[in-house]
């Protein structure tokens, strides 16, 4: 038996019936699979837990897919805000960015703030000046441009209501 | 949302998290997710997790942290502590989501209290598991 394991989630949130294609459903699985592998294989070649997370979430990060890097849900302004963290058992150090825009990949500038600053939490324009220290580039605004993400919001850009990750239901009990 | 935990061949443990937040979210919302004891949380002598769901909540019930907690001071096992914390006290006061968490010995846990949840994982084993679920 082998000591290491490893888990992801990809999101919470209503399925609406129809939206979960069987196609689709494939393509959210081999997303998670690729992802959950890529972190598995840094454990088995002894890698380290931080590693592993960080990779995984790199790999859903860069999927259309899930809410997060580049499959980010749109805002009340038709911008993109992101968030990410990241802690080691080990030492419990910690990294956090919030509010930040254009960043590939937001778990890598977290784990960069926890590695390389004296600093836990970094947010809005001061994490985004950290990011460019570091050398880190932008991506253009269609990175994350995503029909149904685009779709998603302007079912409710002119109401108070707000969405989680997979809700596509205007009146649900998230709305 | 999107995370992931994981524990090492040393027991070390750790977690992450990602979000894009909600869709249409305004004056600057920030949910659990980067919020280190509401949404991600490690520490080798309990756990490492990650949250997912309508984050005010996770921030109320500080979530991550509290399975921790859980396992520290009242000696709850990996399952029992975040089931409790799920199940009971999430729902007490109204949040919805789920977590994932491993302790320092590879044991796994998924609870939910909703539907949508996207999930695999690989245990001590080598077993592999993958599900959406509704």
């Amino acid at each position: 038996m082998k000591k290491i394991a490893i888990a992801i989630h990809g999101g919470a949130g209503t399925l609406l019936k129809g939206i979960m294609t069987p196609d689709k459903e494939i393509s959210y699985k081999k997303s998670l699979e690729t992802a959950l592998n890529a972190g598995y294989k840094i454990l088995e070649n002894k890698g380290n837990a931080v590693d592993a997370v960080t990779e995984a979430v790199r790999i859903l990060e860069d999927s259309p897919l899930f809410n997060a890097g580049k499959g980010s849900v749109f805002t009340n302004a038709g911008s993109h805000e992101m968030d990410a963290s990241i802690m080691n058992g080990e030492n419990l150090e910690a990294g956090a960015v919030s509010l930040i825009s254009g960043i590939k990949n937001p778990i890598l500038l977290a784990k960069n703030i926890m590695q390389k600053s004296e600093h836990v939490f970094l947010a809005g324009t001061g994490a985004m000046e950290y990011a460019n220290l570091l050398g880190y580039k932008l991506e253009p605004e269609d990175y994350f441009y995503d029909d149904f993400r685009y779709n998603q919001w302007q079912e409710i850009k002119d109401s108070d209501n707000f969405q989680l990750d997979h809700n596509v239901q205007k009146d649900s009990k998230f709305g | 949302t999107v995370g992931a935990v994981a524990c090492d061949f040393e027991g070390n443990v750790a977690a992450a998290t990602s979000t894009g937040g909600m869709t249409n979210k305004k004056f600057g919302r920030i949910g659990d997710s980067p919020m280190i004891g509401a949404g991600t949380y490690a520490n080798n002598n309990t756990c490492a997790v990650s949250c997912t769901g309508t984050g005010e909540f996770f921030i109320r019930g500080v979530v991550a942290y509290d399975v921790s907690c859980l396992m520290e001071y009242k000696g709850l096992s990996l399952k029992d502590a975040a089931d409790e914390v799920v199940q009971k006290r999430l729902i007490s006061i109204g949040g919805d989501g789920g977590l994932i968490a491993v302790d320092a010995k590879g044991n796994i846990t998924t609870p939910f209290n909703t539907e949508g949840m996207y999930r695999a994982s690989i245990d001590t084993h080598g077993t592999q598991k993958l599900d959406i679920y509704k």
